[in-house]
């Protein structure tokens, strides 16, 4: 509760497209990297 | 000359606002013949699989590559001590084959003939495009 | 005069663009009903499965948990953080309000 879009990304079953996902897997990848 | 740039501006907004919209047109049109495409496969089997070896559509996958990630799942939640990724179901049946070379341009003339078959006639454009992955062509011959 | 014609014609390109814009919007309008009446179709849902071995042939040595969830489920993975113990924290939310999230482990050992 509380979390503003910055700080989580989000997806939607049926809902989002398949890059909402791929945004998601970069943005824990560059976290990784970094 | 400041009207000018304004419109400009203008422009390029729409410009990636269509590239955008292009993308995920690509993306629905390859959704719809990938399922088209597991359907028929599943369809045409001699004999299907066991129940408890299937799981039907829709679903997506997460995967972590450490075999000894250790997840914790509560009611609404995952824990994860490591990194993950997430895929759609379209993302499995691509990878499987049932786009069969269009997600990455590589489609046999056989194949884009069927490809085209499984979606409405007004699109079968872009999948000419897709297979030849010359996407912006597209929007060149529709204006 | 020049500067004229160079806007007559940016605003020429613009009006192309914006009807290439609603045609792109009409097709994924369209698109997206095509999709859904093909995934409702009763002889379609029979078939829309993939097997295990399906999956784990897509995501070679991965362990996977597949994730099946209503349309309308929603998902969110907050940004990595540092947790206490000096661990990176990896956290998925899932919420739905019009039915259950099923969750299997997928794994070939």
């Amino acid at each position: 509760a509380g979390l503003t879009p910055r700080s989580a990304l989000l997806y939607k079953f049926n809902g989002s497209p398949s890059k909402s996902l791929k945004d998601i897997n970069n943005m824990i990848r560059q976290g990784e990297q970094r | 000359a400041q009207k000018y740039q304004d419109l400009e501006v203008d422009r390029q907004r729409r410009l990636e606002r269509i590239k955008q919209k292009q993308s995920q047109l690509q993306e629905l049109i390859l959704q719809q013949i990938a399922f088209k495409n597991l359907v028929q496969a599943e369809q045409q089997a001699n004999w299907p699989p066991p129940s408890n070896s299937i799981i039907h559509l829709l679903f997506i996958v997460n995967t972590s590559k450490k075999t000894m990630t250790d997840c914790s799942i509560s009611n609404d939640k995952f824990d994860f001590d490591n990194t993950f990724e997430i895929h759609d179901d379209t993302e499995v049946l691509k990878q499987m084959g049932l786009a069969r070379g269009l997600e990455s341009g590589s489609c046999s003339a056989e194949h884009l003939k069927m490809a085209r078959s499984l979606i409405p006639k007004a699109l079968e454009p872009y999948v000419t495009e897709m297979s030849q992955r010359s996407i912006s062509s597209v929007f060149v011959t529709s204006s | 005069k020049e500067v004229i014609g160079r806007l007559r014609c940016l605003k020429a390109e613009i009006e192309d663009l914006e009807l290439k814009e609603r045609e792109l919007d009409q097709q994924k309008l369209w698109l997206q009903q095509s999709i859904k009446n093909v995934m409702d179709d009763s002889i379609n849902n029979r078939f829309s499965y993939v097997t295990y071995e399906d999956i784990c042939n897509c995501f070679n040595g991965d362990t996977l948990l597949a994730i099946q969830a209503p349309s309308g489920t929603q998902l969110e993975v907050p940004i990595p953080e540092m947790g206490q113990n000096g661990q990176k924290k990896y956290q998925i939310n899932l919420k739905s309000h019009s039915g259950p999230i099923h969750v299997l482990l997928i794994n070939k050992e």
